[in-house]
């Protein structure tokens, strides 16, 4: 810490300075100079997520705490040399010999209100509003914990999507298209698509049809009708399932 | 007591043997990592090292580094490397030769393929426990997506979303051949 950072002579409520307008949603931005936050070290977003949104994969220079402010959605992680535990069931091809998965992928996790959710530095992870009402998360990065080695900057890595506004792209954009198409072992043509060079989308987009993917059904369909059975720990009635 | 505990903790480590490879492709080369859980000291120094041989035409997968920085010398031979930075330019572009060295900060995504002679070099990890995400592969970030979001996150079709993520099973390293650019299987 860079010993000026903490002269606060005075403390103010502040609220976010910064608006980075999405397809499907918006990212407000603390101030990252605010001597407050340079103080803890930390910088502060609030994320937007209208319904049917979804949040592409991203990572950061930093762990991230994140507490769920409104609505209700699903999250993943993707961690690495973790497997792909949720898969789908497999069906057989035209020869019945030709067995294989439809897809399969990291675990996924629902969120809601009140929900805090954690990431590590560099892990990358995306949210998707699949209720009824905008998705709010506020979100702390702590970026002078030891796991960011770079500068006290909140830094972003994007897996897709880009955001002209800021100006900011993929990971693969900055990639030639043939040596993508060599690591990915592709076509050229589906390697020039993974640098979403012509998205203007932002990285918050509109899914037309229900985003699908493989999930375990969820207990019970809302908070209400949770909360009307809590067990003898405040955990919920779990009698209708053995 | 010193003398029995410290001053014999062990302090070196041979990475340049064939057999003791952690990641090997008869096609591609191996690598060899160095960190806390074989050579305990570095927990308190909190570095890490990797030892990577590639063959001609070779690539190492694109990947980042979690939670460390890499300093990469080259101790033979030439790679061509990419490193895309978090805006998704690149930061560098273009080949690293023998007694040349190149940082790769944490986060930055980067490609190398070893030109026709192949490479080798040490990479500097500044982690203890580096880890690295891959970005293709079968252990990668994109094979952890499901293909519903990759199709939609891309704008592919579901077809294409899921050449993206099963087209490549390798894990880190892969022979590179630029006959079968075009040429994806399914």
């Amino acid at each position: 810490q860079a010993p000026d950072e903490c002269r606060l002579d005075q403390l103010n409520a502040i609220e976010p300075t910064n608006r980075v307008q999405s397809e499907a949603g918006l990212i407000e931005y603390w101030d990252p100079r605010d001597p407050q936050l340079q103080c803890a070290g930390v910088a502060m977003l609030r994320v937007t997520i209208r319904q049917n949104g979804l949040y592409l994969p991203t990572y950061s220079n930093g762990p991230i705490m994140a507490f769920v402010v409104q609505g209700q959605g699903v999250t993943g992680a993707v961690t690495s040399g973790c497997p792909e535990t949720y898969q789908e069931s497999q069906e057989f091809g035209q020869e019945q010999q030709d067995l294989r998965l439809k897809d399969m992928h990291q675990k996924v996790r629902q969120m809601r209100k009140g929900d805090v959710l954690v990431f590590t530095a560099g892990t990358a992870h995306w949210y998707h509003n699949d209720g009824n009402s905008p998705l709010v998360f506020v979100a702390l990065v702590d970026v002078s914990n030891y796991g960011n080695q770079l500068d006290r900057i909140l830094r972003t890595f994007h897996l897709a999507g880009s955001n002209p506004q800021l100006p900011e792209r993929s990971l693969f954009a900055g990639f030639e298209t043939e040596i993508l198409a060599q690591s990915f072992n592709i076509r050229m043509e589906t390697a020039e698509k993974l640098k979403n060079l012509d998205d203007s989308r932002g990285n918050i987009v509109n899914i037309p049809q229900k985003l699908q993917f493989v999930r375990p059904p969820t207990r019970g369909t809302t908070t209400e009708q949770r909360e009307q059975y809590p067990g003898p720990w405040g955990e919920y009635d779990e009698e209708e399932y053995n | 007591g010193l003398e029995e505990t410290v001053c014999t903790q062990r302090l070196q480590e041979n990475l340049d043997d064939p057999s003791r490879a952690d990641i090997y492709d008869p096609e591609a080369g191996r690598i060899s990592t160095l960190n806390s859980l074989n050579l305990p000291i570095l927990r308190r120094l909190r570095l890490g090292a990797a030892r990577v041989f590639l063959h001609r035409n070779a690539m190492v997968l694109p990947h980042w580094n979690m939670n460390a920085h890499s300093l990469m010398y080259v101790t033979g031979g030439r790679l061509w490397v990419e490193v895309v930075k978090s805006n998704g330019e690149a930061a560098f572009k273009g080949e690293v030769r023998q007694g040349q060295l190149l940082l790769v900060p944490q986060g930055f995504a980067v490609i190398k393929r070893s030109e026709s002679e192949g490479c080798e070099y040490i990479a500097f990890r500044t982690n203890d426990n580096a880890v690295v995400n891959m970005l293709t592969g079968r252990l990668s970030a994109m094979a952890g997506l499901p293909v519903g979001l990759v199709a939609n996150g891309f704008r592919v079709s579901l077809e294409e979303a899921r050449e993206i993520k099963y087209n490549r099973q390798e894990t880190m390293l892969a022979a590179a051949n630029p006959s079968a650019q075009g040429t994806a299987e399914a």
